[in-house]
């Protein structure tokens, strides 16, 4: 179950044109210059998963989550697609691919997809739960995370054990 | 339950050792912090990098610590496997040495999972199957793909 | 009381905002958060980056938050001028450009202050007066000192 | 008041000879692979400017700031001394050059002279603050330290502009 695509649209940096990244299987890596969008890139990733907290998408509200540009251009909602690969039916869905979406209404509500279809947040988390993916879990290193691993506590370092145990 | 936790401490501690290894050339394994209660015990990671003596995870240089987390991570991989990881700039503390084995290691685990890395790093994107250029524009985010040689503009649907 | 806060901040924000052009091009101000009750009110850093709107510090990426608090740290000096400053890779999160926007700004101010910078890109070190390698032999530190050219092993005394 | 040199021996990974570090007044730039010990240099100078907090130093307690070799070779003190220009006589001692020295004892004590001379850790902080330097102070920045500043919260950002007032 790899990704195979992203599609984001008024998410953050991303602005009102659809923007359609293609993953390859093998290693990927991302560049290019500061304040470009590549971390915003993977928060939009974490959002279509169901990330809840703001802050873990560094936001302060879900409302910043919404791109304002220049002049004042907003967009009317926040939208991310992720198109995951299934052509071994790791996911419970007979179909060769998957597309998880979300969409951040200007109420503030979530609507979530699978394959077009409106679900429910849980049923996101349930479906990917099946392979080992969550929001936030251990396979998805954040900006500057990355040393405060090395720096955990024994206790810490005990929860994480027990948690994959 | 206490045979769970003693299978996967071990598991774990083999895995993080062998990815350390691969990326310094020197020893990990995970210690319990109070071997006589190991039910309630934390967890300790040692590293012993070439040519030092070993040190808690905790008492190391940045670049270090980051190689250090990176091999962890890794080695918790053995228990839940994932299809796919994604890294953002935790090369960024780390020296030319350090991460051109961060990239062989990440090349190599490509084989069988798929690896998304942020770098601003030239020695990361080397050898990847594929180089997404973000860049802002007017405001806004703009994609390039480059896959083994072509170009391709992101198409704006 | 209010006129010593009220001095301090519109020099602080004026100063920071001069470094922070110097380094992005952009522009860079505090504001009160809350300008009913300046003597109790908090302060944000709002920055704008060239072709972007006005943000807050606190919700910008990686490299812009690392250029934002070097500008901040140089604003403050204004103040309480020190005759040196030592910073240990904020240059991390920066791309190339940034960072040779800081090495050209470093370079400047030490006519004045003493500069001296940690960093692992050769791009910090090409218009230094001096150049220090630090590394590990058999478990312990060693120094190379190169002045502008000469190199000179350190003296174990 | 600029640094002309440091004197290193028996503090972190500095082993049991002397190690001299000339420092020039300009730029000056320090280098090296991972955990050579450069960020070390940096605690070295803020240990001897009175650093009291073990955390600050990156070290679990101060009894961990003793070099500790291979084959469990330790040295039996940590010391570290600075050498401070003084030819504009900005600190008030008539001399061309002012150190600041500070060894750890066996015994968990520290050691403070100013010249040569024993005083006691307050003399050091009352000279130095004559000239704004202070061990935990605006103007030294250590290793992930600089997100931390573009993150600080509106209250904190008011605490440190009262502080330079
Ligand atoms: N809602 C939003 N609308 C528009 N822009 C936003 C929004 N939220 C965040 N941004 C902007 O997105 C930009 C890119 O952020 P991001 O963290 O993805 O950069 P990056 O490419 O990871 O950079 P770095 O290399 O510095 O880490 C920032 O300049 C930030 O101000
Ligand atoms: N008391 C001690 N005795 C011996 N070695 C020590 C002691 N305390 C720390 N060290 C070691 O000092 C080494 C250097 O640490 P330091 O943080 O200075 O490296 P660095 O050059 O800044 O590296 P990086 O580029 O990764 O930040 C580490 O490997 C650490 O384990
Ligand atoms: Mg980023
Ligand atoms: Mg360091």
């Amino acid at each position: 179950v790899y990704l195979k695509k992203i599609v984001i649209n008024g998410f953050k940096s991303f602005g009102l044109r659809r923007n359609v990244i293609p993953l390859e299987k093998g290693y990927v890596v991302i560049t290019g210059p500061n304040g470009g969008g590549k971390s915003n890139v993977i928060d939009a990733i974490k959002f279509a998963l169901g990330e809840l907290s703001a802050q873990a998408l560094r936001a302060s509200r879900l409302s910043d989550l919404v791109y304002e540009g220049n002049n004042g251009q907003r967009a009317n909602l926040a939208s991310v697609s992720v198109v995951l690969d299934n052509s071994e039916r790791a996911l419970p869905i007979d179909k060769e691919e998957v597309t998880i979406s979300r969409k951040l209404l200007p109420n503030g509500e979530s609507l979530y997809q699978i394959n077009g279809k409106t679900v429910s947040r849980s049923d996101i988390l349930t479906l990917l739960a099946t392979c080992n993916i969550r929001p936030s879990s251990v396979n998805i290193i954040t900006q500057g995370a990355v040393l405060g691993i090395a720096e955990m506590s024994p206790e810490e370092m005990r929860k994480l054990l027990d948690e994959v145990a | 339950k206490l045979a769970v936790f003693m299978r996967t401490f071990e598991r774990v501690s083999r895995e993080a050792g062998y990815y350390f290894n691969k990326l310094t050339g020197g020893e990990a394994w995970l210690e319990l912090a109070d071997p006589e209660r190991p039910l309630e015990s934390g967890v300790e990671m040692v590293v012993r990098f070439v040519g030092k003596p070993p040190r808690s995870s905790r008492g190391i240089s940045g670049g270090e610590k980051s190689v250090s987390a990176v091999a962890l991570l890794m080695g918790l991989q053995g228990l839940t496997p994932a299809d796919f990881y994604i890294f953002d700039e935790v090369d960024a503390h780390m020296d030319v040495a350090y991460t051109r084995n961060l990239a062989a290691l990440f090349k190599e685990m490509s084989r069988k999972t798929q690896i998304i890395t942020v770098s601003l790093k030239d020695i990361m994107g080397e050898h990847a199957d594929q180089l997404i250029g973000v860049y802002s524009q007017h405001g806004e985010s703009r994609i390039v793909i480059t896959k083994l040689g072509e170009t391709i503009e992101s198409k704006a649907g």
